[in-house]
């Protein structure tokens, strides 16, 4: 089974706004 | 058939041609006949001018003279130099005047290497070697020390038409059994950028201490010649005119300079050397897998190499790294399907921004840093049994 790519929007960035990819 | 290479193409030590370096070139006389104008020379006349020029020029030139004169000299000093700038480095082999009055009792040779700021000798031609030039005479033996030498000849004998021949062997001055291949000290003896001829000490017509009795003499001379060998050090085989009038050689063997004295700057993976017969010693391109422009040679490198290779690339493009820009550089990872020389060698990592623990991914296989759980070679996916969370530092979860 090949699983889906990682969904970005799925992510919650509150607690990680520093980490969170520029796009 | 090009001398500088083998029927193979592979290079081979080559050397220009035996010419007469002087042929065409200026010569500078401390003295000149005709200014102002004698019955016998008048330098506005070109009928009966006797300019330096006719030294050195061509063979059948003019239906007007063909010796160049000196002034009347009557008293001290009596000496008048003849200076020629051979416009770069010649190799020289012999150098000959054919005088056009009774030849001088005492001539000096010189030679310049550094277009006449300094001078050294070469030979001495005189009947009193000590008195003139305190050397003694022509010993038999040649050379006293092991490396050459400038002796002190015999004077040119006047011939029955009333001139002579000064006639000299660069390699008079030189100790048997040296060969310019393999000796240094040899090569710098023969090479010349300019010559200087000066004639010291006239024969005399008469008895100096009687001035009644004095003749003024002048020197004449023509056929001022240069045997030699356009100097390049082995690595070309013809001096060609630069668009500034300039000699230089075509330098092969990946050369350049005058002389071909140095490597091209992008050819020194070893370094420069002088060809011998043997072997032409070429300067060698860096291997930089067609990703660099520059390179520098770096000598510690050399002789780790056996002496071998020292060339470092510079400023390696395409995402390449190293010495012969023979990796890719951090953040990428090389194309299995691309040659090394490609362009596109070198692939970006493209690790997932959440995924991946790093951006920096494995340079052979391409594989990045994945977090626990995350898979694929950028670390895009959760792996079997696990699924996306919400939190961007695990982002992958086991499934419940």
């Amino acid at each position: 089974e090949v699983m889906p790519t990682l969904d970005m929007t799925l992510f919650d960035w509150t607690d990680y706004e520093d980490l969170k990819p520029e796009v | 058939a090009d001398p500088c290479h083998d029927e193979g193409g592979a290079p081979r030590g080559c050397v220009p041609g035996l010419v007469n370096a002087a042929l065409g070139r200026e010569v500078l006389a401390s003295s000149t006949c005709g200014r102002p104008a004698t019955r016998a020379c008048d330098a506005s006349d070109p009928r009966r001018a006797h300019p330096a020029a006719l030294l050195t020029a061509a063979a059948g030139g003019t239906a007007g003279p063909v010796c160049w004169r000196s002034e009347a000299l009557v008293r001290a000093p009596l000496n008048v130099t003849l200076t020629v700038p051979l416009g770069k480095a010649f190799e020289l082999v012999f150098i000959s005047l054919r005088f056009c009055s009774p030849p001088p009792a005492s001539v000096a040779l010189l030679k310049s290497q550094d277009h006449g700021r300094s001078w050294a000798p070469l030979g001495f031609f005189s009947s009193r070697c000590g008195m003139d030039y305190g050397r003694p005479p022509l010993p038999a033996t040649g050379p006293a020390g092991p490396g050459p030498e400038a002796l002190c000849f015999p004077a040119p004998q006047a011939e029955p038409d009333g001139g002579g021949l000064l006639a000299f062997s660069v390699q008079d001055g030189s100790p048997p059994g040296l060969d310019l291949d393999s000796s240094p000290v040899l090569q710098d003896w023969v090479t010349a950028t300019d010559i200087r001829v000066v004639l010291t000490r006239p024969a005399l017509l008469g008895d100096p201490r009687d001035s009644e009795a004095v003749v003024p003499y002048v020197y004449s001379a023509t056929e001022l010649q240069v045997g030699g060998r356009c100097k390049c050090n082995g690595h070309a085989s013809q001096c060609l005119l630069e668009a500034q009038g300039r000699l230089v050689c075509d330098c092969q063997h990946g050369t350049e300079g005058p002389d071909c004295g140095r490597c091209k700057p992008f050819y020194c993976d070893r370094p420069w050397q002088r060809a011998t017969t043997r072997d032409a010693h070429a300067c060698i391109a860096c291997s930089c897998n067609g990703h660099a422009r520059r390179c520098r040679f770096n000598m510690e490198l050399y002789r780790l190499s056996g002496r071998r290779s020292g060339g470092v690339c510079l400023n390696c493009r395409h995402d390449t790294a190293g010495r012969h820009c023979h990796y890719c550089r951090e953040g990428f990872y090389r194309d299995p399907g691309r040659a090394l020389s490609d362009r596109r060698a070198c692939r970006a990592c493209d690790c997932h921004p959440v995924g991946a623990a790093g951006k920096t991914c494995n340079q052979t296989t391409g594989q990045c840093p994945c977090k626990d759980g995350v898979t694929g070679l950028t670390c895009n996916r959760c792996a079997p049994g696990f699924q996306q969370s919400r939190s961007p530092v695990a982002p992958c979860v086991k499934t419940p």
